[in-house]
């Protein structure tokens, strides 16, 4: 049973996760004309930019985050911007969205000039998520625990991190029995998704570093 | 522009201003 407390918690952690999308204009630019690759790439440079801004702005609103060390904070977000962002993806991706405009935007991912090796493991990632059929709270609340790693590099005190991220494991247990009580394995299978994340962010790393070479 | 910066350099940014204000 989910207690009173951890419904208010789950509430506050969604309605920042609501309130803090990528702005309708930036959003708006992607399924507009006909870019080259290096206008593509600017575009998905930009739209990167503001996911970023915008998990900030939801983190704050995780209860708790900001009593953390400063530093540590910093350390979380930069540990887990990437991730936060495939998972944030993944679920825009997946939303039904109007007819042509999925293509569109994948064509857009394709043509950046991103090199398949890597385009392949996302795309397959994005499938993954999508075939979890996840319900709202548990992506908001499934971004949260990505957020709330404490084996991120620099992190000083694992241990309060490792406090705040265990309430949200909770609640996200208890969850994921409620609304798939059909498959008692879908919590473990939800946490799976962290796994394939950071190998994704690993990916991804390893062809930032490849780009910079360039 | 924002896009420039480094992704460190976004986060210390955004966790010190609000966005929203």
């Amino acid at each position: 049973e989910i207690t009173k407390k951890q419904q208010a918690l789950v509430k506050v952690i969604v309605d920042a996760y609501d309130r803090h999308q990528i702005p309708q204009d930036v959003a708006k630019k992607l399924l507009q004309d006909q870019y080259s690759a290096e206008e593509n790439f600017l575009l998905l440079t930009e739209m990167a930019t503001s996911q970023v801004q915008v998990l900030v702005e939801f983190t704050k609103n995780i209860p708790g985050f900001l009593s953390l060390d400063r530093e540590d904070q910093i350390a979380l977000l930069k540990g887990s911007a990437v991730e936060a962002m495939f998972l944030r993806s993944a679920q825009v991706l997946n939303k039904k969205m109007p007819s042509g405009h999925t293509e569109v935007l994948e064509e857009r991912i394709r043509k950046s000039g991103i090199s398949e090796e890597f385009i392949t493991p996302m795309f397959n990632f994005y499938k993954s998520i999508g075939e979890l059929h996840m319900v709202h709270e548990e992506q908001a609340l499934l971004t949260t625990i990505t957020i709330l790693t404490p084996d991120r590099p620099y992190v000083k005190d694992q241990l309060a991190v490792e406090r705040l991220q265990e309430t949200i494991l909770d609640v996200l247990r208890k969850m994921c029995l409620l609304h798939h009580p059909q498959d008692p394995q879908y919590f473990a299978r939800l946490l799976g998704r962290l796994t394939e994340l950071r190998t994704l962010s690993h990916y991804h790393a390893e062809m930032l570093t490849s780009w910079r070479v360039n | 522009p924002a896009s420039n910066l480094g992704l460190e350099e976004i986060i210390r940014k955004a966790l010190m201003g609000n966005l929203e204000e």
